[in-house]
């Protein structure tokens, strides 16, 4: 009967586009804010 | 071969010297300063000197680099995991830092292809590398410098930059071909890398979302079809081993994205993509063949005396990617074909159409599969072409009785069992959303039910819908309508059919279908 | 009726070589940059803790209810993520600014003794990252260039 495709771990009901955040093929979870690099004004890269 | 004596030495020298400027701590400098005073002491050590010699320096620092991974990753144990693998990316990290400098900063600014050039070179060599490594190292390989050099290097030169940006689809195209290069079945070790790397965040959206005009697409389908071919064989036979069952979800995974956030990129490719998915990979094939524009709202399939002819979007023919009339091989049967379409002649055609698509009496693997998909399709669009040239669109009565129908009912008669379930998977494939090729191979597929000369073939007709709709969704709409006309309208008579009572389960199932259409 | 079909040759060496490289698959790190803390990369925690991340806990609205301790600890150790842009959207919504020489968050404490075009005086709250805490510095003097 093949998979249950809404347990893969992608939110499909989503009504924003999902691969900005998709962790990847093996990925059972979206990727968290803090996994995704963004555009922050250089002031903010304190390190 | 023939390095020049001291070249390994002088490659290994720049190659700690950058590595170290990147990561010290108390690096204040702007990577830009560095780089120019190392691009000085490149000049000096004579690497920039000729082209080959540039060629020769990127081999030996990405076999260095390499080889380190290597060996820090022979030393890792569960517990020193983390550290280690920071280790080899800070090194990865620098090394693929002065790639993209050296590719942004080569040539004046303008001049583009230099850059471009530098990078395909790059690229070139480091895919040259993995597939000798590939060969040497054999089950030993190891993915994650290539992995972390391609996906690094990847994220550094689409980084906002407006240098960058000049020439980013070159860019796009470079990592694209040697994606293809390194395609799974050229190097089945790197192929979890590859996969996590065409269906990387960054790399979706760059392809599919910002580059303009859609100019990427072509680029990504070349890559999902060397994915589906790669898998192919391993997802013909129901059993998966482990590695082809993390594969295959993994597929699954990047088709739902593609579904839900670039659905008209699997309809335009759609047919692509099922002529190499295996005929038994029902799931998959259904996700590619459910996906219908965004824009475009679907009436519900279950609605009572949904009149699909009158939907304005099933006369609008669907966009088909790669041109599939080029693929009706050889030119003599294509000739064979257009004057048999023509002039339903020489009549020797349909006689002669099996044998024109048989490659062997092995069971299993008897047809060309791409000819027939290829064939269907091709009869398909010119009979729409034809009855519209007559001032009619197609329905039940205006598809009867024309060279396109015969060629279809010779497949359905003369074909063996095998042959006619591809044959009959070939239409299938077409029913997607509302478009002009939905609605022509639905009224085919019914027509060729109510036509039939014996009770085998609407048994297998109703087999190839059945088993694409008992498996979990999504279902293609075009798929749904069909199947409801045929056990909704008395015409077909479908519940006087023996095999529909063949079994308590399969009757229950049927009942089910119905229940829900009322 | 197609029934399975042996692997040719070829393919049987392929898949000698993708099993091999099933046991040493890419981790999440592997395709990410080097995050000085928090890299992504799965821990096992007992399976009772949540194990994906809390339904829209990438929106502002979720980090606008988190506590300003949160925000300062998303902001300094999740650098050049959307987390950082997101806790630092929140932070200005609740009246923090950014000072960019001191790399800290001000809060104005009550009403400015002194506002002129170059800069402000006067009592304000500061997120001290070195002390990880909140300080009250009064006449201080905000200079607009340093407001991000």
């Amino acid at each position: 009967l093949g998979q249950d495709l809404t347990a893969l771990g992608l939110n499909l009901n989503s009504p924003e586009n999902l691969f900005p955040s998709f962790g990847g093929p093996w990925a059972e979870t979206p990727c968290r804010p803090q996994d995704v690099d963004f555009h922050v004004p250089p002031e903010y890269l304190i390190n | 071969f023939e390095d020049p004596p001291d070249l390994y030495e002088k490659t290994e020298f720049l190659l700690r010297e950058w590595v170290s400027i990147i990561n010290s701590p108390n690096n204040k400098e702007p990577p830009s300063k560095a780089f120019s005073m190392f691009v000085h002491q490149m000049n000096v050590q004579g690497i920039l000197k000729t082209d080959d010699l540039i060629t020769r320096f990127f081999r030996l620092s990405t076999s260095m680099v390499v080889e380190l991974s290597y060996r820090l990753l022979s030393e890792q144990t569960v517990t020193t995991s983390g550290q280690i693998r920071l280790k080899i990316y800070h090194t990865l990290d620098a090394y693929v830092k002065l790639i993209a400098m050296l590719v942004k900063h080569s040539g004046d600014t303008q001049n583009t292809q230099t850059k471009i050039n530098l990078l395909n070179k790059v690229l070139g060599i480091i895919a040259g590398v993995l597939l000798q490594d590939h060969e040497s190292h054999h089950s030993d390989f190891q993915q994650l410098p290539y992995h972390r050099i391609f996906i690094m290097l990847f994220l550094e030169l689409n980084s906002a930059d407006p240098v960058l940006e000049a020439f980013n689809f070159q860019i796009l195209t470079a990592f694209c071909h040697t994606l293809h290069i390194l395609r799974p079945a050229k190097s089945p070790g790197f192929a979890y890398s590859w996969l996590e790397l065409i269906s990387h965040r960054v790399f979706i959206g760059r392809l599919l979302q910002i580059t303009p005009q859609q100019k990427g697409w072509g680029l990504y389908a070349q890559l999902l079809m060397d994915l589906f071919k790669f898998l192919a064989p391993f997802l013909r036979n129901a059993e998966l081993a482990k590695p082809v069952t993390f594969m295959y979800k993994g597929t699954l995974r990047v088709l739902l994205i593609l579904l839900h956030d670039f659905p008209e990129f699997l309809c335009d490719y759609h047919y692509g993509f099922c002529d190499v998915v295996p005929p038994n990979c029902i799931q998959m094939r259904n996700l590619i063949l459910s996906a219908f524009p965004r824009n475009m709202r679907l009436p519900d399939p279950f609605t009572p005396n949904l009149k699909v002819d009158m939907l304005q979007e099933i006369a609008h023919a669907p966009r088909v990617s790669p041109n599939f009339a080029s693929m009706i091989q050889p030119l003599t049967f294509k000739k064979d074909l257009d004057s048999y379409l023509k002039a339903r002649a020489p009549v020797t055609f349909l006689s002669e159409l099996r044998s024109n698509l048989q490659v062997s009496n092995e069971p299993g693997v008897r047809y060309n599969i791409s000819l027939l998909n290829a064939l269907v399709l091709y009869v398909g669009t010119q009979a729409i072409s034809f009855i519209r040239g007559k001032g009619l669109s197609p329905n039940m009565s205006t598809i009867a009785h024309s060279a396109h129908m015969d060629i279809f009912q010779n497949l359905a008669v003369d074909l063996d069992t095998e042959g006619r379930y591809l044959f009959l998977n070939a239409i299938a494939n077409q029913l997607r959303y509302p478009n002009s090729h939905t609605h022509y191979f639905s009224c085919t597929l019914l027509y060729l039910f109510h036509e039939a000369n014996t009770e085998a073939i609407q048994e297998q007709i109703t087999r190839v819908l059945l088993e694409r709709l008992i498996v979990n969704r999504p279902h293609p709409w075009g798929l749904l309508i069909t199947f409801i006309e045929m056990i909704k309208n008395p015409t077909y008579k479908f519940w006087n059919h023996e095999f529909v009572h063949c079994a308590p389960e399969i009757e229950k199932l049927f009942e089910s279908v119905a229940r829900s259409c009322m | 009726p197609l029934g399975p079909v042996p692997l040719q040759k070829e393919h049987q060496m392929q898949f000698q070589m993708m099993e091999a490289a099933y046991y040493h698959m890419p981790v999440p790190s592997d395709s990410e940059k080097i995050r000085p803390y928090l890299p992504r990369n799965p821990f096992a925690t007992p399976s009772y803790y949540i194990q994906t991340p809390l339904p829209h806990s990438d929106t502002l609205e979720f980090f606008q209810r988190l506590s300003t301790e949160s925000l300062f600890f998303i902001f300094y150790y999740m650098e050049g993520t959307k987390a950082q842009y997101l806790a630092a959207k929140a932070l200005k919504k609740q009246s923090w600014r950014f000072h960019t020489k001191y790399m800290m968050w001000f809060q104005r404490h009550e009403e400015p003794k002194l506002i002129n075009e170059e800069y402000e005086q006067g009592t304000y709250i500061y997120f001290d990252y070195e002390k990880w805490s909140q300080r009250k510095k009064e006449g201080f003097i905000f200079e607009y260039k340093y407001l991000e």
